[in-house]
């Protein structure tokens, strides 16, 4: 039965899309079978994977109308043991459409529901809002992991994060909780990036993850090959800091 | 009579607040009255101002349902010659709550009908998404500034964002026009940067902004502070280039 992990936050730019393709394929490389979700409508786990966002057939859009799809929708990626449902343009009007319809916080968990059986893991790649894409990624996880950019907005968003993780706990789904807190984008030479990650690890603890992703340009290179960072350049400091992170998450998940 | 500008990209982390706070600061030590209206929820530009979210008595999305409020809603900042209608944590709703209501997208445009003579200019800093927020300050502008980072994902949405400036100025703000395509986080050492810089120089040509805002950690550590970096570091490459680029913005205006 398949974790399910929602990677969310509403600050834009922090590393949620780049955490969500390196960390599955570093699991991959790990022997776990992984499936992807894009409900971004940049669709950037889409594009970053190599695949052209107009030439998706069907997308995570076209499955919250109509479930029979979902083998369709389902691609394999270049690499071995991660498939991917993928976003595209029309996820774009989405939310404004949901507002109106029935059981519009569950559309995700119901698509999920029918394929938990096949996959040791799930993400769902948020777009950058606490909007209804967001909520249903809420709300369809177990848990989610928080990409924390090293610097003063992203820090000061998290407020806002946890009291819509605790209404969607509290309303949507009872067993969500925070998987890990990842901090992302951390450069060594400024002060900035330390005073950050101080304030962060003091006030969430054994919460944050002990892999750190530092600021490394080869993982802004890798989306424009449509590679993940160890198909780019499998010696860089990015590509091993996610190999790092996907056995902690693992090593985590085991103690439970 | 006050240039109306949107500061939009929907791709998240681009820039888009900081240029907001310190375009407009620059503006004003031209002699410049300017105006900043905050229609994210996440409030950066409030806070990254010094004002606390949870303190703000009234704003933006006040307004949206009692324009009485208006003088109430206008904050004076450190800064002299800027002032600011703040966001708080209740425009977290408003996307929702817009879809069902008469005028939607003309909201923050009607807000601002009443304001345009006491100004020079007016910026409004958008979220994240192509939404009904956004979409509110497309409708409101006589034009948008795009803030693009130099990244592959910044690079790869500008298609998405000009379809919808094209569909806004056809349905709803036929005066609509690109002000300007400013180039963020250059970072000299990479040739990412340098690829992505020439491509989007060779697409949008003159459009694009002779000014270019370098990586520079005192713009990220200025919000911090609640101040604008030529408060927070006037030397700092980050302030001269914001300084350069308020030159640029008028420049430009006077050419027509
Ligand atoms: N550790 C890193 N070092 C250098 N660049 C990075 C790093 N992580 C991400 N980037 C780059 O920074 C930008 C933002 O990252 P990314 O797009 O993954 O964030 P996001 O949170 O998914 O953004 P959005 O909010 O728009 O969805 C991208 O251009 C990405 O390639
Ligand atoms: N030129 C720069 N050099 C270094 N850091 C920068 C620069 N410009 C912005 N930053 C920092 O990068 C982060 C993203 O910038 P900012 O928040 O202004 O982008 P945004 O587009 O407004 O983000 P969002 O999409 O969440 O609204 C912030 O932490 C900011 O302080
Ligand atoms: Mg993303
Ligand atoms: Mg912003």
């Amino acid at each position: 039965m398949a974790r399910i992990i929602t990677i969310a936050n509403q600050k834009g730019g922090v590393g949620k899309t780049t955490t969500t393709i390196n960390l599955s394929t570093c699991l991959c490389d790990l022997n776990k079978k992984v499936l992807l979700i894009d409900i971004d409508p940049q669709g950037n786990t889409t594009s970053g994977l190599g695949y052209s966002k107009n030439k998706i057939a069907v997308s995570i859009y076209d499955l919250f109308s109509d479930q029979e799809k979902i083998n369709q929708a389902i691609l394999n990626t270049s690499i071995p043991g991660l498939s991917l449902i993928p976003a595209n343009i029309s996820l774009t009007g989405a939310e404004i459409e949901l507002v109106n319809l029935e059981q519009r916080e569950f559309r995700v968990k119901s698509i999920l529901d029918s394929l938990k059986e096949n996959y040791d893991y799930i993400f769902i790649d948020c777009p950058p809002s606490l909007g209804l894409l967001t909520i249903n990624g809420l709300t369809a996880a177990n848990s989610i992991i928080i990409p924390v950019q090293c610097a003063y907005y992203a820090m000061e968003g998290l407020g806002q994060l946890l009291n819509t993780i605790k209404l969607v706990k509290d309303r949507l789904n009872r067993s969500l909780k925070i998987e890990g807190i990842l901090l992302t984008m951390y450069d060594a030479r400024t002060n900035l990036s330390y005073q950050v990650a101080k304030e962060i690890k003091t006030h969430f603890r054994e919460k944050v993850y002990e892999t750190i992703i530092p600021t490394n340009v080869k993982l802004a290179e890798a989306p424009g090959f449509g590679k993940p960072i160890t198909l780019h350049d499998n010696q860089s400091t990015g590509a091993k800091c996610y190999q790092k992170l996907a056995e902690e998450v693992i090593r985590r998940n085991k103690n439970g």
